[in-house]
């Protein structure tokens, strides 16, 4: 995360290859399931044997004696809808919910956010300049679809939300794919957006493009309840 | 350093049963691991093998191999076997006296005379449990640089070699050497290779059962992180890991090299050749024969096979994605995400209005070109909809349907165990565009979730 500053996002999940190494993020769900960006991963089909969730510290490289800190393999992937750039991972075990480690709610079906809603996005990505070896949060403003595809010139689909362009550089970054926007609603964090691979990483004076949740939410609860 | 355990060969989860004896020797009490059970059997000459059971940390000595005679493998949920590497190896280290294989023929196909016959052709030998002179298999006792040999049943050629090769020579290298699987076991120094299953002496992250993929058996040479050759960590707790010396196969082209892509690319990208040179986030990579600003190991020399151009995105070493060294000092490596990924989907044969809740056609299979599961089977996945349960959604045999009102379209259960349901490969009709949802925004309900603590900097202190 670009422009950002250190923070805690309970539900916010360090994906880790077999050598341990963070490739992307992603959002705790449910207990036992975690939701992140179909690009992270190599295929629907492809044994995911060693790759891990860490959850629960706020360090990228946490020592493996760091209280709270729990690292559970991932037992199984689903790919998401064709259009969804997104897949579900399903955990080993289901991991235990404490101040460290919190689901995060997901929104209503084909809920639209508000324009001007407060939301943050966090990751142990490209920090440039920040240390990205902690978790770092920074706050961004949802702006209309209509008001973002005026800069992306008709881009941005409906299954696509995004947030107010700053003057400043603030944004997601490499290693931060698959990480939640998460947004304020009725005294609740709400997983409204997903994190995914754009050109750009918190250019000013752009607004970023993220996956818009609540289009898939219906496809969520599906494969938890199937 | 070394283990007694690496004069073994493991088959994890397996039994060896001998068909004609029902038991053999006695379950003993271990205390310590399979290493404890490695040094029982190793110090004696009649134990080829042993069973090591993970649950009562016991083990049983055996006198066979799944080499002998009357005797097969099986499944076996608490045991690991142990067989001796002598015994089960089939190809010898330096002159193979300690080769004790089952081969019975010289090079030239003569049948070998058993060690205890003095006909046809006579000789000093007499069998022994530790020169390992055994039935008419193919020994060296007397160190022969040509290697194991035996005396033939042909009067006119009194002995002759048998012509086993060498581990070394057994199995050749393409390029960097990640699908060699053979049986090298000694670094190109001579050092002896440290189990990929011990953490002693060196600690190290490639557990077997986390790489799968890359056969990291007992203490054989292997190459499980892209190096440039196959190397091991070794037993001198003075070297961490070293390059073995082995041939290679000839040319550079690998015969079963992954299908190369340009525009997009498959699975871990290993086969992409395109010429995609920024970072997802458009950072110019850094070109691969540079060491600046990052100094780094992939020189486009030591991986020829691996095609690394220019500044172009590439996966010499098996990560996530294509992926390259940037121009950014501050930024070593990041992957290329911007390159699409090749469709895994197979084409669309038909197409539904709306989401597809009155698809009524034939197609039934689902995207991936899976075949539907029947919606009256119960296996491999016991459906939640069936033709009693939803008779409003007409679900016959096993053609793709929507009996939820999914919004993605009609979809099925799958014949694929691991995959419950998936969708269908059918299209949306272009006739038919989709409802926008951009409308004003409803109520919003909540159950228990969404809540955290937002004071970061107690909060770190608190954590370290």
């Amino acid at each position: 995360i670009v422009g950002g500053h250190p923070g805690n996002s309970p539900w916010t999940v360090s994906l880790r290859n077999r050598q341990g190494q963070h490739f992307c993020s992603g959002s705790l769900v449910k207990e036992q399931w975690v939701l992140t960006a179909r690009q992270c991963f190599p295929s629907c089909h492809a044994p995911l044997t060693g790759y891990e969730v860490w959850l629960g510290t706020m360090f990228q490289n946490p020592q493996p004696e760091e209280p709270g800190l729990q690292q559970i393999p991932v037992a199984k992937i689903v790919c998401g809808p064709s259009d969804s750039q997104l897949v579900l991972l399903k955990l080993e075990r289901p991991v235990t919910l404490n101040l460290r480690v919190a689901l995060i709610c997901l929104p209503p079906e084909r809920y639209v956010v508000p324009p001007a809603t407060m939301c943050e996005i966090t990751g142990w990505g490209e920090a440039r300049g920040l240390s990205h070896r902690v978790l770092n949060v920074a706050s961004l403003n949802v702006i209309s679809n209509q008001e973002c595809n005026i800069k992306h010139r008709g881009r941005v689909r409906e299954n696509e939300m995004c947030t107010r362009a700053l003057m400043v550089p603030v944004g997601a970054c490499e290693g931060d794919y698959g990480g939640p926007l998460a947004c304020f609603t009725h005294d609740c964090w709400v997983l409204e957006g997903i994190i995914i691979p754009n050109r750009v990483c918190a250019r000013p004076g752009w607004p970023a493009i993220f996956l818009r949740v609540s289009v898939f939410v219906d496809w969520i609860h599906k494969v938890i309840q199937l | 350093q070394r283990s007694p355990l690496n004069d073994f060969q493991v088959l994890r989860g397996t039994e060896l049963q001998h068909l004609l004896h029902e038991v053999a020797g006695s379950w003993q009490k271990v205390v310590g691991d399979a290493e404890e059970c490695a040094k029982h059997c190793g110090a004696r000459l009649d134990c080829r093998a042993f069973h090591y059971n993970m649950s009562s940390l016991s083990c049983q000595l055996l006198p066979w191999t799944q080499h002998s005679p009357h005797t097969r493998l099986r499944r076996s949920a608490s045991c690991d076997l142990f067989q001796k590497k002598d015994y089960v190896r089939t190809c010898i280290m330096d002159n193979g006296v300690r080769y004790r294989g089952i081969v019975a023929k010289t090079v030239d196909g003569l049948l070998c005379q058993s060690w205890n016959h003095k006909f046809p052709n006579d000789h000093k030998y007499k069998p022994t449990l530790r020169n390992g002179l055994e039935e008419n298999f193919c020994r060296n006792p007397d160190g022969d640089l040509g290697g194991p040999w035996c005396y033939t049943t042909d009067p006119t050629v009194r002995f002759q070699s048998c012509g086993i090769k060498s581990c070394r020579e057994a199995a050749c290298i393409w390029c960097n050497g990640e699908d060699y699987r053979g049986s090298v076991d000694h670094t190109e120094s001579g050092r002896e290779c440290q189990r990929w299953d011990l953490q002693h002496p060196h600690v190290h992250p490639f557990e077997p059962d986390k790489f799968l993929d890359k056969d990291l058996d007992d203490n054989y040479c292997r190459n499980p992180d892209g190096s440039e050759r196959p190397w091991c960590y070794t037993t001198d707790p003075k070297l961490e890991r070293e390059f073995c010396n082995l041939p290679r196969c000839g040319s550079e082209v690998q015969p079963h090299q992954e299908a190369t892509t340009f525009h997009c690319f498959r699975g871990k990208g290993e086969g992409y050749r395109g010429t995609a040179n920024t970072t997802t986030a458009g950072v110019p990579c850094q070109r691969w024969e540079a060491q600046s600003p990052h100094q780094h190991r992939f020189l486009p020399e030591k991986y020829a096979c691996k095609d690394l151009r220019e500044n172009f995105c590439r996966n010499p070493d098996g990560s996530e994605a294509p992926w390259c060294f940037t121009t950014r000092p501050g930024m070593r490596v990041a992957f290329c995400y911007q390159i699409p990924r090749c469709t895994e989907e197979v084409g669309t044969e038909d197409c539904y209005n709306g989401s597809g809740e009155q698809y009524r056609g034939s197609v039934n299979k689902t995207r991936k070109g899976v075949p539907c599961q029947h919606w009256s089977a119960e296996t491999p996945h016991k459906p939640q909809f069936t033709p009693t349960s939803a008779p409003y959604a007409q679900l016959k045999e096993n053609f793709c349907r929507n009996p939820d009102g999914d919004s993605h379209g009609p979809w099925c259960y799958t014949t694929d165990p691991g995959t419950s349901f998936d969708y269908c490969a059918l299209r949306r009709c272009n006739d038919d565009p989709p409802v926008s949802i951009l409308d004003p925004p409803d109520q919003v309900e909540f159950e228990k979730c969404g809540k955290k603590l937002d004071r970061p900097h107690q909060w770190l202190s608190k954590l370290r």
